[in-house]
Parts: C-alpha cells; structure tokens; sequence
C-alpha cells in the first residue's frame, strides 16, 4: 500500500493522537 | 483408531503440518463448549495443561508419559451454562471462564487453593456482556451494556483470584464485538464495533484515540490480532457474515493496514481456501503467525500469516466433523474439539 492510497503516515502515531486527545 | 490414520498432513499444501500428538476423551462429557491450555505450577513443577468446558463444568487435564493425559481437576458450575473459556495470556494456576444463556452474563476465575487445595471460584464481572478478552500483564477487558449504556473495564486480577483493581475505558456509542491488544505498542488496545468501526483505545488514560470504518465490503468484522509496524496499525479480521465474492472467493481471514492518522485503510491479504475445498468460515483463532478455522464443511484450515497462504487441511475424521479449534498457549499446538467432548492435539511444525 502507497503513501498516496493512506495520506502521510507517522511512526509516533500513538503518542501523537494521544496527545491531541488530552482534554 | 490409530494415531496415523487420524493424522491428517497435506504437505502439498506447504512447509508446515499436522502431526496428531494425543486425544482426550472426557467420557462424561457430551457437550464441548470449549478447549483452552494453561500453564498449572504444582510440588514446583510447572506443566502446560488442557483445559475442557462443558455446558455444566471445566476441567484441568494434566500431561502424563507418552501422550497420555490426566483428568485433575474439574470445577462444577450448574447454575449458569458455560459458554467460553477466557484464555489468560501470562497467568499461572488460573482459569478464566464467562458463564451465560445466550450472550455472556457472568465472568469468573477458577483457582485451586494453595492453603488446602481444594477448588475454588471467584466472580469477576456481572451484566450483560457483549466481548471479553484476557490481555498481557494479568489484565482483562470486557464490554457490557450496548450502544449510550455501553461500559468498558479493565480488571487487574491478582494471583488469589481476586479483582486488584478496575479502570474505565471511554465507550464509543456502537457495540463492541471483539477486542484485540496492539503488539508493538504496550498501552494500546483496538475494538471492532457492530457498526463495523475498528476503535483505537490509550489503556493508561482511557480515551478513544480514534475510530475508523473497516468498509462497506466487510460486515461484522471481528479483529483477531493488531501489531503496528512502520507507522500503520495491521489488523487480522474475520468476517462470519461477509458474503461470498467472484474474485476471491469467501476468505477465513483478512489482514487490513490502518493509518491511524487520516483513518484511511487497505486491504493487504486474504486467507483462503485452497482451490477445489468449500466452506464458510464458523469460528477460529490467530496466535502469532498462525491462522486456524473451523468451517462450515467440518474441516479445520490453517494458514501461515507471513507465508499468506493454507498451509495445512484437517478434514473430519471418523469420530466426527470439527467444531472448535484453539491454539495452545505456544503457538506450535494446536487444539481441535468435537461436539462429543472429544479433544485432539496436533504438533504444527
């Protein structure tokens, strides 16, 4: 699967989402 | 019958086969729920054990010289039927159980006692639960409730087989139908949902990292087992309810890649039948890098996860057709169950 098919992909995904989750 | 006319190997099919090792017969057993392994530590001895449930009872088959195995100890539960054993995935001298008519109502740990010996059982959970999964480090999740009233709660269980403490997992406003741990990522835990969403959940804060839809093509999908890798989330799913499909047929298993950040997902692989055998996907399980599935024709199929394909058939033998199949706690066993109570391990290598 391309780049192109999923938009940008990060490695730290998880710290990143749990991050902007944070109330 | 002999241990080689019942040891099905269609090497043709690839590397790996199925090598039958022994079979259990629980003379008063006529209705297998259920078949699971655990790790049972007695007079400092630690042994893999069977673990056999029946509608009334669960019972501890320990191993004995030459393939045989010894009933020790069986836990009587008459009043709620028992519907699956909840494997544990690190835990020792402990069984899990979720008891129930048609969907599960109760949750308790089975235990023998360490002062006396005699047996014991502990209530874990109550309600009306819709998914239960044992996850590392002596944790269980378990969902209850459905869609606003839904509740999701993590329960630290200590050795004695009591609850060391509870934690609250933000609901998402769609029923949960199945839970799977993130490999890769310790404080992750995904859900699929019956809106057919795959939830991303933080364990240590609780919240809804992010919720994704799985696709129109993949009804009901039940995740089996997540790893992250290179920045996307993988997923091995099952479809019971997926209809079949010109081009590929009706696969067991799929393996979809996530990107959590846009929510965009694709499909990666599929498991299939090979050519020429038929049958719909009843119910299965993934350890590791194996696949295995009870279908609807009696047969058990297994495939190779990294090789992506069948790698090994287990047609019904004389005693009857297949309705359960589990791995052992080490994925090189596999457990295969009949309605009659009838248990039988094959060495996969």
């Amino acid at each position: 699967c391309s780049e192109s098919d999923l938009g940008p992909i990060s490695l730290n995904w998880f710290e990143e989402l749990s991050t902007e989750a944070l109330p | 019958t002999t241990a080689e006319q019942l040891a099905v190997a269609l090497s043709d099919l690839g590397d790996r086969s199925l090598h039958l090792a022994s079979k259990l017969k629980n003379p008063s057993s006529s209705c297998a729920v259920d078949v699971s392994t655990v790790w049972w530590e007695s007079a400092g001895c630690t042994e893999l054990c069977i673990l056999t449930a029946c509608e009334t009872s669960v019972s501890l088959w320990k191993p004995l010289a030459s393939s045989q195995w010894r009933k020790a100890y069986t836990w009587h539960l008459a009043e709620i039927p028992v519907i699956q054993i909840v494997p544990l995935p690190d835990v020792c001298n402990l069984v899990c159980v979720a008891l129930g008519e048609l969907e599960i109502g109760e949750i308790r740990l089975l235990l023998c006692s360490s002062e006396d010996g005699s047996l014991k059982q502990s209530l874990m959970r109550t309600g009306n639960i819709k998914a239960v999964l044992g996850l590392t480090n002596r944790r269980l999740v378990s969902s209850s409730g459905a869609l606003q009233d839904q509740q999701i709660e993590i329960i630290s269980v200590l050795e004695a087989g009591r609850s060391k403490e509870r934690q609250s997992l933000m609901p998402p406003e769609e029923t949960i139908l199945a839970f799977a741990e993130v490999e890769g990522i310790r404080d992750a835990l995904v859900g699929t949902t019956a809106m057919n969403n795959l939830v991303i959940w933080n364990l240590k804060t609780g919240q809804i990292l992010k919720k994704m839809h799985v696709g129109y093509s993949y009804p009901a999908s039940i995740c089996h087992r997540a790893y992250s890798d290179s920045g996307l989330l993988f997923v091995v799913l099952s479809h019971p309810h997926a209809k079949e499909n010109e081009s590929c047929g009706n696969p067991a298993f799929r393996v979809r890649a996530f990107n959590p950040r846009t929510a965009r997902s694709t499909g990666v692989m599929f498991f299939s039948l090979p050519p020429g055998h038929s049958g719909r996907y009843l119910e299965g399980e993934v350890k590791g890098g194996s696949a295995a599935a009870v279908l609807t024709s009696g047969t058990i199929a297994v495939w190779d996860l990294f090789l992506g394909q069948c790698t090994a058939l287990l047609p019904p033998n004389t005693d009857g057709k297949w309705s359960l199949v589990r791995w052992s706690v080490t994925d090189s066993c596999l457990l295969a169950g009949q309605k009659d109570g009838s248990v039988y391990m094959y060495h996969y290598s």
